[in-house]
């Protein structure tokens, strides 16, 4: 299990420590309030106030010991990028950091943080959302790099009771059904059979282009 | 397409707000700080400054008539909470909410808001950063219910030079390659061959229960 140093005790650094500590890896929360950081005392076994700023702070904390450091003051801009810059110094394997904005993320990376360690759940999310606006059968989807998806649907109306077979989806949607959820039972089958009857109740999970999911969420 | 009114100028708000137009739905961004409303102007085509919890103004941006509103003040429960009361009661079809605590969010719910309609990004991204922490094999995934999810992992040096059929996951890990991604070509095959050998190029899409591809993430 790894050792975690958690800066930031807002939303996503509140919930990475709870998911953390859930996973049996050994974290280290930090913020630089202190009635925050008394808040959570008694929820995390370990929690102390301190400046990411300061680099003798970060020092202090054994930041050079640890696995793996999350920033995650997201607002604060000036003490993440300080944070990055002085954990990369510190010769920390893995700095991750939460990022507020393109510049933020682009800053970051300039400093040497590896592209998948920048997260921004704020946007990540928004775009998923505005994909399955216009439709609640997309029910979530995972980006996937040029132009494709995964998603998971919830059968329109007019699927139900047909084959995948009588469906084509492939040749009439360009999409292909890679798993199906039986939602009674509760287990994924990720070979449906090509006759079975699609049921209200169940879930497919669907690789794509955007475009093609788009107008496949359309369907009534 | 669309019309979407979206409550709240936050990362979330804003980045939301882009996509819409993007996707050529019509947005109307509403904040109640006037600097940022005047910061958006140019964007955004349609921003007004309005106090989302008063119901009046809600009714004047002329909440009714949208096909959803989105209301993306995470931080201020109050005001939250106030305008999904007063949209539900304007008849808006669909009303979503960035929540930002569990409590949030069962107060949404016991308001009639759809469960699949509440998002909470700090704590899926935090919870998705959690699982992949001790690797970057595992690239990103997508929760599906009852302790599955799907995974994009890029292969571990074990697997480079060998067939799915000799790797047999299935068998050995209790997970499924539900399609496979040449990236030097940049398209995803979903009915990957048994017995096509894995390049260092490949990327996996993984389907399985959490603790299998937790395993599997792990394997070096
Ligand atoms: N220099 C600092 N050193 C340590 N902690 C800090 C520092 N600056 C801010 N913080 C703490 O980081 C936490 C998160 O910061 P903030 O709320 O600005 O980020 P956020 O990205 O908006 O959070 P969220 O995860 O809720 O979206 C706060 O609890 C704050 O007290
Ligand atoms: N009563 C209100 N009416 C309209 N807008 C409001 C109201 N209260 C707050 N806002 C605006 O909503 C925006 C987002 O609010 P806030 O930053 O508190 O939410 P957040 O969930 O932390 O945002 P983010 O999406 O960045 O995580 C702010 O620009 C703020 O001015």
């Amino acid at each position: 299990m790894a050792s975690v140093l958690v800066l930031g005790l807002g939303r996503f650094g509140v919930n990475l420590a709870r998911e953390l500590a859930a996973l049996d890896h050994q974290v280290l929360a930090v913020d630089s309030d202190i009635a925050i950081v008394n808040h959570f005392k008694e929820e995390f076994a370990d929690v102390v106030q301190a400046d990411i700023k300061d680099m003798e702070a970060l020092a202090s904390l054994g930041a050079r010991d640890v696995d793996v450091a999350v920033v995650a003051v997201g607002s604060r801009m000036d003490a993440s990028i300080l944070a990055c810059l002085h954990l990369k110094e510190l010769g920390v394997p893995r700095v991750i950091a939460k990022v507020s904005s393109a510049d933020h993320k682009k800053i970051l990376e300039a400093l040497g943080l590896d592209e998948r360690d920048l997260v921004y759940p704020e946007r990540d999310m928004a775009n998923r959302l505005a994909h399955t606006l216009t439709t609640r059968n997309i029910m979530d989807s995972l980006p996937l790099e040029e132009g494709y998806s995964i998603v998971t649907l919830a059968p329109p109306a007019s699927f139900i009771g047909k084959t995948l077979k009588l469906l084509d989806l492939r040749r009439r949607h360009n999409v292909q059904v890679v798993a199906i959820k039986d939602t009674l039972i509760g287990t994924w089958n990720p070979v449906p059979s090509p006759d079975a009857l699609i049921k209200d109740s169940d879930q497919l999970l669907i690789l794509g282009q955007e475009e093609d999911l788009d107008t496949l969420g359309g369907i009534k």
